[in-house]
């Protein structure tokens, strides 16, 4: 294939090159350049399935009484809500779902998340006059459990993981889902955008340390961007990656496939 | 930081009063992990690095006491050459209202900075367009942050972002507002449609200003969105969104470098008064960790 004869023979500072183009940063760059070597085997190809090796970690395994309790969080506009949306449109197919905009801090959250939730035909709690984020999620997983609901998706407000009280308060929901579920939520998951650059790994690191992520959704993949930044999220915290954002619509979700992520990161 | 680790270079070439080429790119090598780890772009940084070294060469080292200084001290003012300098303003015209567009991709902050641009410059009676009819609650969106700013917001008008501009532009002129921002969507620069439909905005709107808005968290392909941006509807200057975190913030580099405009603002909060003039010399700072 042309990407064959592209990469074949390729030098160390070639495939330095794919790499930093793709986000995955000099540090591990040079890392796994060192780990593999320089003796004349396919460099492209060895490094290739190191890395499908790397980021082949198995998904969380959930095996609960309903409702699943499945949590959303991420940095400002790496694309929650839209993804929330792409969930429930996906489950809704077998299950009832309802949704909690626990987003009760920016403009027109609510009404973003209803027109979502109409589109997806799923049930969707926003917040009372005064409610904070935690009370929203504990009246969604009240009513979810009362209607024999299957799952049940918040969807929280961007944060910078620099901001302390705002991590606070994504600590605080955490709390509340333990009433119901004492481990957590089910999927902890965390938006990484392809867009960003070396900061996704600290948001990685701090998300998890924060509330216990259990896995990623790389958003906006459908642009230019290679995404390699879950490379060393993925080689320091073992994180699975479920699905990645394709695009802005409803659909627009598809299964992580580490084989044709390395793949595309070559072309 | 990489002040630190400069310490230790300069106390084994200092003693010496002079440095070798060897040890310029010792240097060099260690500025450039800098930048990339700073989210500078992979082809920016070589042709930096580059230009860093003739200028290196150029300079009378072997005369100083610490060569090593000099050096740093060179890739602190190329840095802030390359990111514009000084810090730059808009400039409003004499007649008519000034009329700026906010572009760029999903998610950077355009609406939030619509607001706080029209929040800096309430003196200048500006109208806020809401040019998104993409985006479920975009009007709602603009139109609470409005509120909130106590800055009028124009109806989105048939469904459309150009017949919604259209409107907008003439009842700036009929109110005599003398500032118009106009929140367009987001959109991939790949896009073909949505680069059409900014472009027909563009015919009718005549921007003063068409502003990129782009993430400061932004990696290796900002250079590309940027230069994207810049061919295909033309860029006259940038905001740099979301710097409250501890992104280094590598995009500023390839922003100026690949479309060739000066960044004006930064972002740097969720609030409406989260906005503040970008300074080169700060950035350049803050690129080098
Ligand atoms: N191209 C593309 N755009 C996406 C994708 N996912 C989300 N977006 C867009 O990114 C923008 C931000 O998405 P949101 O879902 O509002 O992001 P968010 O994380 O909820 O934002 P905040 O709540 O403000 O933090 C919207 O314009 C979405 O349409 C994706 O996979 N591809
Ligand atoms: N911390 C921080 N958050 C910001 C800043 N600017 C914008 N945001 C947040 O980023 C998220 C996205 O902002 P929007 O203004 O909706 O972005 P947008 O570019 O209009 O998004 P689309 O219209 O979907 O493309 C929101 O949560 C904002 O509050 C900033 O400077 N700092
Ligand atoms: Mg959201
Ligand atoms: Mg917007």
């Amino acid at each position: 294939s042309q990407l064959f004869s592209r990469t074949k023979g390729a030098s160390t500072n070639e495939i330095e090159d794919i790499l930093l183009r793709a986000d995955v940063g000099i540090k591990y760059t040079d890392e796994i350049l060192q780990r593999i070597g320089e003796d004349g085997v396919d460099l492209v190809e060895v490094l290739k399935k190191k890395l499908v090796n790397l980021l082949s970690i198995d998904v969380p395994k959930i095996d609960v009484e309903k409702p699943v309790i499945i949590m959303v969080s991420g940095v400002n506009g790496s694309g929650k809500t839209t993804t929330v949306a792409k969930l429930a449109n996906l489950y809704q197919r077998c299950e009832r779902v309802i949704l909690a905009c626990a987003d009760t801090y920016r403009d027109a959250a609510s009404e973003q998340l209803e027109i979502w939730a109409r589109r997806a035909n799923v049930e969707i709690v926003t917040s009372q006059k005064g409610q904070d984020a935690a009370a929203v999620v504990f009246d969604t997983i009240s009513r979810a459990q009362a209607k024999s609901i299957d799952r049940v998706l918040v969807d929280t407000a961007g944060r910078l993981h620099t901001r302390v009280d705002l991590m606070a308060e994504l600590r605080k929901i955490r709390k509340v889902i333990t009433k119901f579920r004492p481990e957590g939520p089910d999927l902890n998951i965390l938006t990484i955008d392809a867009n960003l650059g070396q900061n996704s790994i600290q948001q990685a690191c701090i998300f998890t340390e924060e509330i216990g992520i259990n896995g990623l959704i790389l958003t906006k993949f459908d642009g230019t961007s290679k995404g390699g930044a879950i490379i060393p999220i993925c080689n320091e915290l073992d994180l699975p990656v479920l699905y990645l954002g394709i695009g802005e619509g409803i659909d627009d979700i598809v299964e992580f496939d580490p084989t044709a992520f390395v793949e595309a990161l070559f072309e | 930081g990489l002040i630190d680790r400069f310490q230790l270079i300069r106390r084994k070439i200092l003693g010496y009063g002079r440095i070798t080429e060897r040890e310029i790119a010792i240097i060099l090598k260690d500025i450039r992990i800098t930048l990339l780890e700073a989210d500078v772009n992979y082809r920016v940084v070589k042709d930096f690095i580059k230009e860093l070294n003739t200028k290196c060469a150029g300079l009378e080292l072997a005369k100083t006491l610490n060569p090593g200084d000099i050096v740093i001290k060179t890739v602190y003012e190329e840095l802030t050459k390359l990111l514009g300098t000084k810090p730059q303003q808009m400039e409003f015209k004499a007649k008519g209202p000034l009329i700026i567009g906010l572009i760029g991709l999903q998610g950077t902050g355009k609406t939030t900075t619509a607001a706080k641009l029209a929040l800096k410059y309430k003196n200048k009676n500006p109208l806020l367009v809401p040019a998104d009819a993409k985006r479920p609650a975009a009007y709602e969106q603009l139109s609470q942050l409005g509120q909130r700013a106590k800055i009028p917001v124009c109806p989105l008008y048939q469904n459309s972002a150009k017949a919604t501009v259209k409107k907008a532009i003439e009842q700036a002129i009929g109110q005599g507002n003398m500032l118009v921002i106009i929140d367009t969507a987001g959109r991939l620069h790949l896009d073909d449609e949505l680069i059409e439909e900014l472009k027909e905005i563009k015919r009718v709107a005549r921007f003063d200003y068409r502003l990129l808005v782009a993430d400061g968290m932004s990696g290796q392909d900002a250079v590309n969105q940027a230069k994207a941006f810049q061919e295909k509807i033309g860029l006259d200057g940038a905001i740099l969104t979301k710097m409250d975190g501890d992104a280094r913030g590598g995009a500023a580099l390839s922003i100026t470098r690949a479309a060739q405009v000066p960044i004006f603002y930064v972002g740097t909060s969720e609030n409406l008064d989260g906005i503040e003039q970008f300074y080169p010399a700060r950035m350049a700072q803050r690129i080098m960790g």
